[in-house]
């Protein structure tokens, strides 16, 4: 099974 | 002040229907340079980057920069309400409580103005990070979001995989599974029915077929998409908006658990 990411994961907060 | 006018709302009404499945508000930074929004649906899967250049508009007044909350589904009924030959104009003063949109029909006979109350938010800006992408792909859009659609019934996911020979499209489900393959065109007759690929690496990702299916809500504004991978990072999904922008969408791939 795939697991959904988040953008946060791969994006900073600027 | 700020002003902004497009003699036809039609590319307005466009830009909205392909936001509203995935942002419930968002934060419109107007500044001299123009209209820029970016923000993420609240899973934060995904996220919408809009960009409408100043001079795309028939006129364009930005006295101070503005950072506008607008609740898109709202915007979205006012904007329902221009017919796509109506002329539109945004307008607000500095630091407004509320954005005005004016309708103008073609003949001038007709003035309609809504007024939407504006809405305080916590922003939350993202750095996206330069990236040179392995495989860059320009497709018709229709063709795009009919994949998307045929593929949609046969699993919640759409493997996306990029090689020399073409882009395959995979879903895989309880009920069966199916794939599509498009190769590059070799000769097409009109730029926007080519199939164009720009390979470094070859590469597969895995995406959520519902957040794909809300980014082909903008398959009316250009017909042409390109989709842009690498191995674990997010896809961005893009289409040019006429010679005003460009909307972009970023999705986080499902990754082995």
């Amino acid at each position: 099974a795939k697991k959904q990411t988040t953008l946060k994961y791969f994006f900073k907060k600027s | 002040m700020f002003e902004a006018r497009l003699a036809q709302s039609a590319i307005l009404k466009k830009v909205l229907e392909a936001v509203k499945d995935l942002l419930t508000e968002a934060t419109f930074e107007c500044s001299d340079s123009g209209i820029q929004v970016q923000a993420m649906d609240n899973a934060h899967v995904s996220l919408v980057s809009l960009n409408l250049r100043s001079d795309g508009f028939d006129k364009y007044r930005c006295d101070r920069n503005l950072s506008m909350g607008m609740n898109i589904g709202t915007m979205t009924k006012i904007l329902r309400c221009a017919s796509s030959e109506d002329t539109v104009t945004l307008r607000a003063w500095d630091n407004p409580d509320n954005i005005i949109f004016i309708f103008e029909s073609q003949n001038k006979e007709k003035l309609s103005e809504y007024e939407m109350k504006l809405i305080n938010m916590d922003q939350e800006h993202l750095g996206i990070p330069e990236t040179v992408y392995s495989c860059v792909v320009k497709m018709p859009s229709q063709e795009f979001a009919r994949i998307c659609k045929d593929l949609s019934q046969f699993g919640e996911a759409i493997t996306i995989a990029c090689s020399k020979e073409g882009i395959k499209f995979t879903a895989a489900g309880d009920y069966g599974n199916a794939n599509i393959k498009l190769a590059q065109t070799a000769e097409a007759d009109k730029e926007e029915e080519a199939v164009i690929i720009d390979m470094q690496e070859p590469v597969k990702l895995t995406f959520a077929c519902r957040y794909l299916n809300s980014f082909v809500k903008a398959t009316p504004l250009c017909a042409q998409v390109k989709l842009s991978m690498s191995g674990d990072v997010p896809l961005v999904c893009e289409y040019q908006i006429g010679d005003i922008g460009h909307i972009r969408y970023y999705l986080a791939p499902k990754i082995d658990d």
